[in-house]
């Protein structure tokens, strides 16, 4: 018997919102730590892990580990109807090919029911390493959306160097060429937009832009977001989930022939 | 050129 509870509804609402297009069916894992996914885009270029720790919700009844398969867009459309402030039930029986997601109003006197098929999804899990990373850039989430939006009307891959001038994010096209430079600023009166840069050595690495701007999708999530980069790993893209835990999206870099 | 690498090639099945 799988029931967990979100009063904050609205979180699980943007969590699809920021995943549905970029990956189409996943599993869901549910044991006693928490709620959580890990998948990879269709050109497994970018993996998306996901963790809602299970004190984060109000109620979590997890009987026994339970993977359940589920259309990302089926379930984005039926979380679409419930309210943003909508309190968001799961419920899924042992054995049973359904989930049920239930949405309660505030005022308790609006109930809906969806219930959706799950799906055999056979995907293998990658093993993550807890990396040292030589730089971690943490700025506004805004901000970061911003400087992708603006270079892919420029270009379609983005070099982000990372030196102790700061961080920049470069892109050339047929049009021509951009360079943002994001430089570190901890006087701000408001921590959240603090751009802060940690670096134990300089790096330089390039992606594709049409993965960066699918990640931040996740923005309504969190005001910061956290890019740790290393010369020979994929970038981490980190949106924390406040209280909850966290949506990473990890980007495989474009390499020299 | 620049080729475009996958999450596998970085991370292993675990």
């Amino acid at each position: 018997m799988l029931e967990l509870r979100l009063v904050q509804g609205s979180l699980l609402k943007k969590v699809l919102e920021a995943i549905k297009d970029l990956v189409n069916d996943a599993n869901f894992d549910c044991s006693a730590t928490g709620f959580s996914l890990q998948a990879m885009d269709s050109s497994h270029v970018a993996l998306v892990a996901l963790l809602l720790r299970s004190e984060g919700f109000e109620h979590y009844r997890c009987d026994r580990n339970l993977s359940m398969g589920m259309n990302l867009g089926n379930m984005a459309k039926m979380l679409k109807c419930a309210g943003n402030d909508d309190i968001i039930t799961l419920k899924a029986d042992d054995g049973s090919d359904t989930v049920t997601f239930m949405f309660e109003s505030p005022t308790q006197d609006k109930i809906s029911d969806f219930e959706m098929k799950l799906m055999d999804i056979d995907s293998e899990h990658l093993g993550i390493p807890e990396a040292e990373y030589h730089a971690i850039v943490r700025m506004p989430s805004s901000e970061f959306g911003r400087i992708c939006k603006d270079l892919s009307s420029i270009g379609d891959t983005v070099v982000i160097s990372v030196t102790k001038e700061g961080v920049k994010f470069s892109t050339r096209g047929d049009i021509g060429t951009a360079n943002i430079v994001c430089r570190q600023n901890n006087t701000v009166d408001k921590p959240e937009e603090a751009t802060i840069i940690e670096m134990t050595e300089p790096v330089s690495l390039t992606f594709a832009l049409r993965y960066m701007n699918s990640f931040t999708k996740a923005t309504p999530l969190s005001s910061i977001v956290t890019l740790s980069l290393s010369s020979d790993l994929p970038v981490v893209v980190e949106y924390k989930i406040a209280e909850m835990g966290y949506i990473r999206f990890y980007l495989a870099p474009k390499i020299e022939e | 050129q620049r080729k475009q690498a996958t999450i596998s090639s970085f991370f292993g099945a675990k």
